[in-house]
């Protein structure tokens, strides 16, 4: 049974894309079986990795909100062999509509059996979410069982951290497995007194929970972008990858 | 008559909020009357400036989309002296629902006429908007005569920018004044070729549109904001400031 992981964060541009995708190339790279779903209806991580948006037929949309194909059907492979993704779909923003006049007990029920019925053939499913204050954010962690929040270390993306923490608890009423494995700390500048101390706040706020490792602010990992790569096979043996694979080994041991 | 100047891009992180403030504070340096409003649920904007969302009372989501006090009411000063700025509320999230569910016809146009009250008493309205694709965004488009992208050198953040772009196309059949002022790349790093290359991709697709001066890639942003203050009252006389000074100064030459 799949590990179901929602990568978010109501701040934008924090590094939820970079790290659905990085974490579970390292993941994939640690022998695990691995998919990524997009369900942002941006479509960030479908572009990211060079997938056109599933179109004409089922997108994801009407598999997990209509009586589309079943998500295993819209699986597309990817790099590094072995890691699958199920594109995303600008179609998602009829998600928001939809759910927002279901009926709250059982709003996210019918997404989150679609997207459970992937759980039997992998070890983890990596959820990239949307920036704000969304259903399709909550739809995430209704479906999800665990939540890694990436954190940029700067302080105005501080205020997004106490949202999105404080979102997760009101989740458990529906989900009550939902729990926090982790907060990753992203775009570390050395240089800056800045970042450190931003580090310092939240690993005292948060303690454990918290992810030894930190990511660093690097041109590489938007170079990867650019070429549509995960870190590790854009540049495998850099200290960019290595950051994302000292993440899967940490996670590895948070069952 | 203000100019009316929505802040805005669907891609999170960009410097959407740290435009509107130091964009805001330059103009009134410039001797302009500047207010901003904070458009966006999470209400970033206003914490970074340390007003406390309009509580108890009316807040903001009143004003726009009910019954409440006209906006002039709910004003607040702030740094430099001269600028005002409306606070956010976390209320905006009912405002999703409210416009989705308004016929289209009409759906922007009351908030459209409250936010245009403020019109008389300013030479500058910001708008500061959330990420993503939402509604809120939209009337921001609706409520403006003139746009600005803040846009962050990085491959990743160029597929929103087509999205912004062609969305600004589509609000001109409601509102027919909107144009786009002008395209602020931020977070340049200096060192990096591929900062340049994303600056030269823009250029070369929009022209004269993209603001000549360029925002770095710099800490003091970040610790502005922890202070609580535009980077002109934090740090007066360094080249952060003088970067949002010179967009001001290429601003007020585009009428
Ligand atoms: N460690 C890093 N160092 C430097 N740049 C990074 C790093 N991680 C991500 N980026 C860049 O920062 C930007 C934001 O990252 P990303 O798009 O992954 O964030 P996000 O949280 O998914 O954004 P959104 O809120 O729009 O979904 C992108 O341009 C990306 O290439
Ligand atoms: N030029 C810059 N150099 C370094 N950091 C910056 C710069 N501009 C903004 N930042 C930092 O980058 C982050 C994103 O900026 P900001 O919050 O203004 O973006 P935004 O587009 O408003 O984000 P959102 O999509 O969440 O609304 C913040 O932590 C901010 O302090
Ligand atoms: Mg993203
Ligand atoms: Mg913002």
């Amino acid at each position: 049974m799949a590990r179901i992981i929602a990568v978010i964060n109501h701040k934008g541009g924090v590094g939820k894309t970079t790290t659905a995708v990085n974490l579970a190339a390292a993941l994939v790279l640690a022998g695990k079986r691995v998919a990524l779903l997009d369900l942002d209806p941006r479509a960030d991580l479908t572009s990211y990795l060079g997938l056109v948006p599933a179109s004409g037929e089922d997108t994801i949309y009407e598999s997990l909100f209509g009586q589309g194909r079943p998500l295993q059907e819209l699986l597309r492979a990817t790099e590094p062999p072995g890691l699958f993704a199920v594109p995303g779909s600008t179609d998602l923003v009829g998600a928001e509509l939809l759910l927002m006049q279901a009926p709250a007990a059982r709003r996210f029920s019918g997404p989150t059996a679609r997207l459970r019925n992937l759980q039997e053939d992998f070890d983890f499913l990596l959820l990239d979410s949307p920036p704000g204050l969304q259903m399709l954010s909550l739809c995430a962690l209704s479906a999800a069982r665990e939540v890694i929040i990436p954190q940029q270390c700067s302080f105005l993306a501080l205020h997004g951290l106490r949202q999105i923490t404080e979102n997760i608890k009101r989740m458990r009423q529906v989900n009550s497995d939902l729990r926090l494995s982790g907060i990753l700390l992203t775009m570390q500048d050395r240089r800056t007194v800045h970042n450190r101390q931003v580090i310092e706040m939240v690993r005292q706020a948060f303690g454990q929970v918290v992810f030894r490792t930190v990511i660093p602010l690097s041109v590489r990992y938007q170079e990867a972008a650019a070429a549509g790569q995960p870190i590790c096979v854009y540049a495998p043996r850099a200290p960019q990858t290595e950051a994302y694979a000292a993440v899967a080994k940490e996670l590895l041991k948070r069952k």
